[in-house]
């Protein structure tokens, strides 16, 4: 299986 | 006071289409140097990241910065009721709470006018790093578009490998496995080229169904440009020549 990341884990939210 | 006009409206009509599926409210930042936008798909998987330059424009006014809260899907109506040749201006006064779009079609003397109601986002914005991408794939925005596509019938995961001789997109599932692999093609057609800038290896995983949103925008440029680095979402690339650039940002897939 593969999980799909989020964007959140590579870029700072602010 | 804010006011563009673009005598070729249809890229607008484009870039509206290139982007309705993925972002739906979206805040337009208005500059003195520029209309730019970034927002996330719903999912935070996508992002969408457009930068427009007034030179582009054949009339550009920005007094100060401003922020237009949109609805896209809205804007995507709106821009319905202009013709692929008609001229597009936008207008929006300090503190508006709408957004006026003026199609002229200067050859019939027809002329539409839309004042789209604007809405307050309280988005989050995203930091992108500057990121030093150490594999760079030009490849044909419409082969890219047909590679997507069919693959997709195979596999909703693509993974796709760099190395100096060729960028390699392969599939496995229930059908099968198989890869599609390009080579360095320098052919005297320049739309035909398939350019491989790599100074690092990269493979990673993604899934196709956004690479056939993010190629709606296939029709803005004759190139996409796939940005790759193994610790960073990729990045596709098309250029909008003379007005700006419209990037796609997309997060990778890992094996459990």
């Amino acid at each position: 299986g593969r999980t799909q990341v989020r964007l959140d884990s590579f870029f700072r939210v602010y | 006071m804010f006011e563009a006009k673009l005598t070729e409206g249809l890229i607008l009509k484009k870039i509206v289409e290139s982007i309705k599926d993925i972002v739906t409210d979206v805040n337009i930042d208005i500059s003195p140097s520029g209309i730019s936008l970034q927002a996330m798909d719903s999912s935070h998987v996508a992002l969408v990241s457009l930068n427009l330059s007034m030179d582009g424009f054949e009339h550009y006014r920005a007094d100060t910065n401003m922020v237009l809260g949109v609805s896209i899907a809205n804007l995507a109506k709106v821009m319905k009721l202009a013709d692929n040749n008609d001229q597009i201006t936008l207008q929006a006064d300090q503190e508006a709470t709408h957004l006026k779009i003026i199609f002229e079609n200067p050859k019939t003397e027809r002329t539409t006018e839309f004042n789209l109601n604007l809405i307050t986002i309280d988005s989050e914005h995203l930091a992108i790093p500057e990121t030093e991408y150490s594999s760079v794939v030009t490849i044909n925005s419409g082969e890219f578009s047909k590679i997507c596509k069919e693959l997709f019938s195979l596999s909703e995961t693509v993974q796709i490998t760099t190395n100096t001789d060729y960028v390699q997109f392969s599939v496995e599932g229930e059908v099968g496995s198989g890869q599609v692999r390009l080579g360095h093609n320098d052919s005297e057609k320049k739309e035909d080229q398939t350019i491989l800038e790599v100074s690092e290896s990269v493979q990673q995983q993604f899934a196709i169904r956004y690479l056939n949103m993010f190629n709606k925008a296939s029709t803005l440029s004759s190139f996409t440009r796939l940005c790759l680095h193994q610790e960073q979402p990729l990045v596709v690339e098309f250029k909008i020549d003379n007005l700006g650039v419209l990037k796609y940002f997309l997060a990778p897939k890992i094996s459990d």
